[in-house]
């Protein structure tokens, strides 16, 4: 490995969090710290080490959150947060998914969204047989600012056409609410 | 100041031998 000075520092230090459904424990149990990486040669050598998105079974989610904020909404830089909700066809699992998810995790480690960048707490991956999810998870669903500007920025890199619409929900609003009923506070 | 990198930048380390 090259010397600590010759490595690319992140702005933040980032943990990846694998979630496996297994019934019979609760859900808390079955996540898992992956590890924690905070230079750009660190992501790359984790990334090369774990599955690619689409090789998981369903049921099964990745998490990538800054060092310290779990990935759940319970967390109290999560709770009055919300999402950046992307769903997917089913048939995009093996079209597109893995390049939206590398997509994505490059946006958060970058820190690609300008000063708004630190409303970011992280992202999730759900791998679902009825379709797969990622979100871009931020921490102030009032920040109609940032929210938006991030929303604006994450639908470009996404490379999504203006026609696709992705809407942004708050996580109070999730949390009481089937997903699909959960209304969008914000469109890009 | 703040570690801003682009997608280009942070590719070109993705198959660096030092991250395999």
């Amino acid at each position: 490995a090259p010397p600590a000075e010759q490595l690319h520092p992140l702005q933040n230090r980032w943990a990846l969090w694998f979630f496996k459904n297994d019934r019979s424990r609760a859900w808390h149990d079955n996540l898992q710290l992956v590890t924690k990486v905070d230079t750009v040669e660190d992501f790359w050598a984790m990334y090369s080490h774990i599955q690619l998105a689409s090789k998981l079974s369903s049921g099964c989610d990745y998490a990538l959150f800054k060092d310290g904020i779990e990935p759940m909404w319970e967390d109290s830089r999560n709770k009055r947060g919300g999402r950046w909700l992307m769903s997917l066809a089913k048939q995009q699992r093996h079209s597109e998914l893995d390049r939206l998810w590398l997509e994505t995790l490059l946006c958060l480690i970058g820190e690609s969204f300008e000063e708004h960048s630190r409303e970011v707490c992280g992202a999730v991956l759900n791998i679902r047989t009825k379709g797969d999810k990622i979100a871009v998870w931020t921490r102030e669903a009032e920040n109609q600012t940032g929210v938006l500007h991030i929303g604006r920025v994450y639908k470009e890199r996404l490379g999504l056409s203006a026609k696709t619409i992705i809407g942004y929900q708050a996580h109070a609003d999730t949390a009481t609410k089937s997903n699909s009923l959960a209304k969008n506070k914000f469109v890009v | 100041g703040k570690k801003q990198y682009d997608r280009e930048f942070l590719l070109d380390f993705q198959f660096m031998p030092a991250c395999i």
